[in-house]
C-alpha cells in the first residue's frame, strides 16, 4: 500500500518549502517530511 | 499393492521436499533480487521502468475476488493460545515492531485486527513545528519533489509518469501549476519566440486561484509531492500530515495489483489502476490531497472520518472509465477538521 500527499507551499525566497529527506529514507508518522 | 503403497509413501514426502525446495530457490533469487536492487540504488543507478511477462500475467487473475479471499481468511478469529505464535511469525517475517502494540498480542482476535494494530500512546511524537509538514504513515519515502508543467506529471520511475489529475480525479480542486520553474517562467515572459503554451499557466479547476507576487512575477506558491510506500510489516493507520478542512472524499475503483518496488518498476500507471481513496482539502499554505492506494494483500481502506465507506467490493465488471463516487463533507466549504497527527483512515487486510 502506498500514500500520495499533493500540497500547495510556498516557494518565495523569503520562505521557501524545503523537503527534509532522502529518496529511500524510511520515515515515522509524525516526523517532519518538509518546512 | 505392495509396490502401489511403497510409491504413494514415497510420492507424499518426495512432493513437500520438492515443494519445499521449489519455495526455497524462489526466496533466495527475491533475496537476491533485492540486494541487486538496494546495490544499484546505493550506487546512485535510477531504475527504469521494464513491463514484462510476469505484469502481463497479473492483469488475468482474478486479484480483487483473492484480496477479499485474504481478509476473510486473516479475519477468521485465532485460539488465544495460538495469537503470540500467529503474530511473532508475522513480526518475524516482515519486521514489525511487536513492542510497539498498544494491546497484548492475546488480545487481537484475528491477523486482520493485530495488521491495523493501535501503537502505544506517545510513540511517535508529532513535529509541533507549525510551518512543518508531518509524514502521515510509517514507511520509505518512494519520491518527492514540486510538480511542474502541463499535466504536473508524477514519477512512478524513470521513464514511466502518471498525471495528478489521473490520480487524483479530473474533478479534482488541484490549482495550476507553473510550466517550467519560478525563473524559467520569467525568462519565458520575455523570451516571444518560447511557445505561448509553455509560459501559460494552465488549470484543472479554478478552485484554488494562483497566488503571485506582482513585483517579481513570481509564484509565492508552488504545488508539491511526496509518495510513501508501507511495507506489510509496518504500521498501517494513516494520520494527518498537517492542520486542514477535509472538504471532498473520491473513491476510485480498480485493480489491486501489488505495489512492491518490482510491481512499480513493471505495471504501467499502476498508482492510477488500484484502488484508492483521495482526500482533498485546505491548510494554512492552500490546497492538500492525499491519496491512499490499496494493494492485493491490503485491499480495503477504511476512513475514521467517514466508517460507512466500503472499498473493495465484489464488482461484476470493473470498469477503468467509470467517474470516481464522490462526497463533499458537510459543512460545504468548511468540511471536516483534522488536526496535525489526528488518526484519518487504516488500510484493512483484503
Amino acid at each position: 500500500s502506498t500514500v500520495v500527499l499533493v500540497f500547495q507551499a510556498p516557494i518565495s525566497e523569503s520562505s521557501e518549502f524545503r523537503f527534509c529527506m532522502k529518496k529511500g529514507d524510511r520515515i515515522r508518522m509524525g516526523e517532519a517530511l518538509g518546512r | 499393492n505392495g509396490g502401489s503403497s511403497r510409491g504413494n509413501s514415497f510420492l507424499v514426502p518426495g512432493a513437500t521436499v520438492a515443494t519445499i525446495l521449489m519455495l526455497g530457490a524462489l526466496h533466495a533469487r527475491r533475496l537476491y533480487d533485492d540486494k541487486k536492487i538496494e546495490e544499484s540504488r546505493a550506487k546512485g543507478i535510477e531504475l527504469e521502468f521494464h513491463p514484462d511477462v510476469k505484469a502481463r500475467f497479473l492483469r488475468l487473475l482474478p486479484l480483487r475476488t483473492i484480496s477479499r479471499f485474504w481478509g476473510s481468511l486473516t479475519g477468521m478469529e485465532l485460539p488465544i493460545w495460538l495469537r503470540p505464535y500467529v503474530y511473532k511469525a508475522w513480526a518475524r517475517a516482515f519486521h514489525s515492531n511487536l513492542e510497539e502494540a498498544e494491546l497484548p498480542l492475546e488480545e487481537y482476535a484475528s491477523l486482520r485486527e493485530f495488521f491495523v494494530r493501535k501503537l502505544k500512546e506517545s510513540l511517535r511524537p508529532i513535529d509541533s513545528d507549525p510551518y512543518c509538514l508531518v509524514s502521515p504513515v510509517d514507511g520509505t519515502v518512494l519520491r518527492f519533489g514540486e510538480l511542474r508543467g502541463p499535466g504536473a506529471m508524477i514519477e512512478q520511475v524513470k521513464g514511466c509518469s502518471y498525471s495528478s489529475s489521473s490520480l487524483l480525479g479530473e474533478n479534482s480542486y488541484l490549482p495550476m501549476v507553473a510550466a517550467g520553474d519560478a525563473n524559467e517562467e520569467s525568462d519565458a515572459e520575455e523570451n516571444t519566440t518560447r511557445d505561448a503554451t509553455q509560459k501559460s499557466w494552465w488549470r484543472i479547476s479554478l478552485a484554488s486561484p494562483k497566488v503571485r507576487d506582482n513585483a517579481s512575477s513570481r509564484p509565492l506558491k508552488g504545488l508539491f509531492y511526496c509518495v510513501i510506500y508501507l511495507k506489510p510489516g509496518d504500521y498501517h493507520r494513516i494520520h494527518s500530515p498537517v492542520d486542514w478542512n477535509i472538504l471532498v472524499r473520491r473513491h476510485f475503483t480498480g485493480h489491486l495489483f501489488p505495489m512492491n518496488e518490482r510491481a512499480t518498476r513493471t505495471i504501467r500507471n499502476l498508482y492510477v489502476e488500484n484502488e484508492r481513496v483521495v482526500l482533498e482539502g485546505q491548510w494554512r499554505e492552500g490546497y492538500m490531497a492525499m491519496a491512499a492506494i490499496g494493494a492485493t494483500n491490503i485491499g480495503s481502506i477504511e476512513l475514521f472520518i467517514e466508517p460507512t465507506l466500503r472499498t473493495n467490493n465484489p464488482q461484476k465488471k470493473l470498469l477503468q472509465s467509470e467517474p470516481p463516487e464522490e462526497r463533499v463533507y458537510e459543512p460545504k466549504g468548511v468540511g471536516v477538521l483534522r488536526k496535525k497527527g489526528d488518526e484519518v483512515a487504516a488500510f484493512n487486510m483484503g
